[in-house]
């Protein structure tokens, strides 16, 4: 039984990429077999990871959406075991445009990830920042959705709408998309402004949101620039025990 | 003579609309005649001035650009004298789509500027993280685009993108469309990253990088939650100091 979950928010530089890059080796690292898409044309992920985007540049998200290629043709290993990476490229901004008039064009992901999800035990998509047909994709295609959500005031303003959007998709094109959790990151401890945002975002969300906080933590965002998830560039990071955390609650509770 | 400045970057959360707000702010506190326009659906420059989506929806920039109202219609003043915005809505969203077939799709803001721009000294632009229709409205309606990029490793990822989009509005829609200069953001004296960054915008990038950098400084993170430039919210905080010399930098060279 596998597990596709779609890390998303419209609202940018919440943490998305890193929750999605750490999030999967953590998941890794714990022997689960995992698989992290990016489907974010900016394509961090995909450096994240160590990867660079020229070396893709012919067989990327980009192909297998658009039915050049198939999917497990452009998946690759990682340093980490257990962890495989189909990247993406600059060239995934054009499949926006290309698949405004397909027919089911908000359904290609949920195609091409049928054929290799038994493989895995876990899915992990990065989404852009944005509501657009990507976002789409990686939502009709997830069993479940992590919304990241920044510990700032502009974070809280676009809730209502990726909401309206979950429903959406939940009502047209995927019934059984479930809010996997709500993740609170960049928590600094120190500041008021985390602190009330993280309480109202726990009594708008409830039981949804993660025990694990990802606290702001200069390791997370030094790791990308030497290509490495945090489990690798600094293991005794506090961002690496929280993505650990993290790793362990949703193995606990899907 | 007025000067029409896209504040710009695909990359999320970068400072674009806390620029865009404080900037415009800064400007108007200068007794400049500045208008502030959104051109994000999230609406955080509409909300970051103390106006509720709510309150537009039946009037903003949505309306305008697709010629369903005059752009002069929808403007509105703000607290700080000098200062008008024309506000977004979530319903902008829709006009990426609504406006993919329309003749000269990438012109609709210019015309609707070219009606109230000799009003102004200063026309700002706050653009959502995508370069899609809504940003490439402003970079054809802009004189010139103002480049925030925050001191840490993924905001360097998508200069290249950035730049190339940049160079195409300048051949086919825009010829006198320049960079107005590149802003640090969230710079932290302290970390070995923000330096590290900084230093590789300012030999990429070179004289086009302003003087003025912005520390991260937690009163800039607070001041959208009181609807507030942070001239008003607190004038004496760094935030608020960077933003005055920034504004100072732009009168002086334009
Ligand atoms: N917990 C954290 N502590 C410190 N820095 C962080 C943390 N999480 C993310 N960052 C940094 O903040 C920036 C934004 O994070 P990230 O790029 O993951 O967000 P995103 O939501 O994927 O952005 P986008 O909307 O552009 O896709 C990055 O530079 C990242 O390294
Ligand atoms: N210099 C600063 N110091 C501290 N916090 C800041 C600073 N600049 C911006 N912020 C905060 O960082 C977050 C991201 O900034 P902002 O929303 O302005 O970026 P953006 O590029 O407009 O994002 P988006 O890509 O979603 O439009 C916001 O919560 C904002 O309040
Ligand atoms: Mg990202
Ligand atoms: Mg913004």
């Amino acid at each position: 039984q596998h597990a596709i979950i779609a890390v998303a928010n419209q609202k940018g530089g919440v943490g998305k990429t890193t929750t999605a890059v750490n999030l999967a080796a953590c998941l890794a690292v714990a022997e689960k077999r995992t698989l992290l898409v990016d489907m974010d044309p900016q394509a961090n992920a995909t450096s994240g990871c160590g990867v660079e985007a020229a070396d893709v540049e012919e067989g990327n998200v980009y192909h297998a959406l658009l039915g050049h290629a198939q999917l497990a043709d452009v998946i690759q290993t990682t340093q980490i075991p257990h962890l495989s990476l189909a990247p993406s490229h600059i060239n995934l901004a054009g499949a926006e445009v290309e698949m405004v008039n397909l027919i089911a064009r908000e359904q290609k992901l949920q195609t091409c990830l049928a054929q290799v999800a038994d493989d895995y035990d876990y899915v992990i998509l990065d989404c852009p920042p944005s509501l657009g047909l990507l976002t789409l994709n990686s939502l009709t295609a997830a069993d479940s959705v992590l919304i990241p959500i920044q510990c700032e005031y502009y974070a809280l303003e676009g809730l209502g709408k990726l909401l309206n959007t979950i429903r959406l998709i939940q009502r047209h094109l995927n019934k059984q998309l479930q809010i996997a959790g709500v993740l609170l990151t960049m928590f600094d401890q120190r500041l008021n402004l985390s602190r009330q945002v993280a309480d109202e975002v726990r009594s708008y969300f409830g039981g949804k949101v993660y025990k694990t906080s990802i606290s702001r933590n200069v390791r997370l965002a030094e790791a990308p620039g030497h290509g490495q998830p945090i489990v690798l560039y600094d293991i005794v990071s506090p961002g690496a025990q929280n993505y650990m955390s993290l790793a362990g609650e949703i193995i606990q509770h899907g």
